[in-house]
């Protein structure tokens, strides 16, 4: 088995430097880590199950990856190398990316990107490899579906300063602020992009069309208190139909309030707060602004 | 001071807090 | 952050450089001022002694541009439009987003058709955008469009600088605000009084009414 190893390893070296990365993956996972006849330490198992599903990730292929960082899952707490342990991150983050689990990719990401050490092991970390993961934290965030959660994560990124020095800042801020996306602004953030965070769903919409549309949606259910499905199309820059199957999908999932008037083609957001909270919130505020003006005066010494 | 004048100003105007003829009804 | 509180800074910025410009050089300070994204007053700036003195001067347009924009209008300014410089892209912008201030301060409610007559606008398409991007999301505005009513129902608005003359309207809403206040407190007075007052009936009637049980189970006793 010895010899076995030696050899697998060095033939997987080679498929490594022809970028053979599957191929690699292949060979080194034909090590039998779970023999009797050898004793095998935790450490080598793990580094052996990282390094595997690194090689598959490289081909962006999720499914073999994620069998082996399963594996790794077992060993990777009673680990003491640092740098296995960043690597094993890394790599589920990198899974869960790629499954389209994005709010959970987006936290492991978002850890990642904290780490203060810039030396683990041999590893030196570097900044860039930091911002990258931070960016990867927004991203995926912005492409996770609408939910409570979503929005904490979305208000931690935003006010975390390092993010107002990201590319996609601009994005970010606008998706945190709940306002209207345009196409040339959505354009420029599909450039960024990853091919499977562009990959087509079954309902013929692109991971990030729904999420903008989504986004867009509930961004006019703030601004609008009705909306023609006509105008809704062209805000959303898709076919009115298509705006009225998305709106009432969102109604129905429970993900945005309102009422769609089909005869009429027009939708009615309806705001969660009935007519009278609503007036209280009008004259919750003015008392507020009155306060502001009078703690105004007092500054002045009026 | 024309800061306070321009809040004041624009206080003043946010009575009625609510105008729609559903408010109307509710309140009533 | 309000738009008081974003707009002070610039201000005071423009303040300083109007203190230290004499005559045509604060024609590009105008312009600058005027077409800065997030300035939307000019009384402080107004005020300053520099500008004063282009009172019947040759440069006294810059002058009278500056007053428009802080008081007047888009279609006033199409109105006088000949005996003003031309606006840069900017400035129209501008004046426009003060057009739609000026709107709010009569009523609540802005039909479209207003609106797009005020604003030259064409179609409901270009006002909803101009209302949400460069108003409701520059922060000047809050409220909400009805497509079915046609309209933009207007929650908050920022103050405009106060016009000559608009001194004595403004006490008079205090005044009124103050009196309706009071009257209001005073009814709310009486009325917990009332309620209170009704409490005690209602106490003694239940106490006498108790009484008169306990009188009754003896009788039958």
């Amino acid at each position: 088995e010895e010899q076995v190893l030696i050899i697998r390893e060095k033939l997987a070296e080679l498929y490594e430097s022809e970028h053979e990365w599957s191929k690699a993956a292949q060979m080194l996972s034909g090590i039998d880590l779970d023999s009797g006849m050898r004793v095998i330490d935790d450490t080598f198992r793990l580094s052996k199950c990282v390094q595997i599903a690194r090689l598959y990730l490289e081909d962006d292929d999720a499914v073999n990856a994620e069998a082996f960082i399963n594996k790794a899952s077992f060993l990777v707490s009673n680990t003491e190398q640092e740098a296995l342990s960043l690597q094993y991150k890394v790599c589920y983050a990198r899974i869960l990316d790629l499954k389209r689990k994005f709010l959970e990719a987006a936290l492991r990401y978002y850890d990642i990107s904290q780490i203060e050490k810039w030396q683990i092991g041999e590893e030196e970390i570097n900044e860039e490899a930091l911002e990258q993961a931070l960016a990867a934290a927004v991203t995926c965030t912005i492409l996770a579906a609408a939910g409570p959660q979503r929005s904490r994560v979305l208000a931690t990124l935003y006010k975390d300063e390092r993010c107002s020095k990201l590319k996609i800042y601009p994005i970010l801020q606008k998706v945190y602020l709940e306002r209207i996306l345009r196409k040339p602004e959505i354009d420029a953030f599909a450039e960024e992009l990853k091919p499977h965070q562009k990959a087509l769903l079954p309902d013929n919409f692109t991971v990030l069309d729904r999420a903008m549309i989504e986004h867009n949606l509930l961004s006019a259910s703030k601004l609008y208190t009705n909306i023609s499905f006509e105008e809704l199309g062209t805000l959303l820059g898709i076919a009115p139909q298509k705006a009225e199957k998305i709106a009432s999908r969102m109604i129905c999932e429970d993900r945005m309030r309102g009422s769609i008037d089909q005869v009429e083609a027009v939708i009615h957001f309806e705001d969660d707060t009935v007519e009278m909270q609503q007036w209280d919130q009008q004259i919750f505020g003015l008392c507020q602004a009155l306060n502001e003006i009078l703690d105004g005066m007092a500054k002045k010494g009026l | 001071d024309n800061s306070l004048l321009r809040q004041v100003s624009s206080l003043l105007r946010r009575l009625p807090a609510i105008e729609s003829e559903k408010f109307q009804d509710n309140f009533l | 952050m309000d738009i008081e509180q974003k707009q002070a800074e610039h201000i005071d910025y423009f303040v300083k450089q109007a203190s230290a410009l004499k005559g045509s050089a604060l024609s590009s300070l105008v312009v600058e001022a005027t077409s800065h994204p997030s300035l939307f007053a000019f009384s402080e700036i107004l005020s300053v002694p520099n500008f004063l003195e282009l009172e019947g001067t040759e440069h006294s347009i810059f002058l009278d541009l500056l007053r428009l924009f802080a008081h007047e209008t888009w279609s006033e300014y199409k109105h006088i439009a000949n005996r003003l410089p031309k606006l840069v892209p900017d400035q129209v912008l501008k004046l426009k987003q003060l057009s739609v201030l000026t709107l709010a301060e009569t009523s609540k409610v802005l039909p479209y058709d207003t609106l797009m007559q005020e604003l030259d606008v064409t179609n409901v398409r270009e006002l909803e955008d101009f209302l949400i991007n460069d108003c409701m999301y520059v922060g000047i505005v809050r409220g909400k469009l009805d497509q079915l009513r046609r309209c933009f129902e207007v929650q908050f608005a920022a103050g405009r600088d106060l016009r000559p003359g608009q001194m004595g309207g403004l006490i008079q809403t205090l005044a009124t605000w103050l009196s309706t206040s009071e009257d209001l407190l005073v009814s709310v007075q009486e009325k917990i009084k009332w309620a209170d007052s009704m409490n005690e009936i209602v106490k003694k009637h239940k106490k006498e009414n108790e009484e008169r049980v306990e009188d009754v189970k003896k009788t039958l006793s």
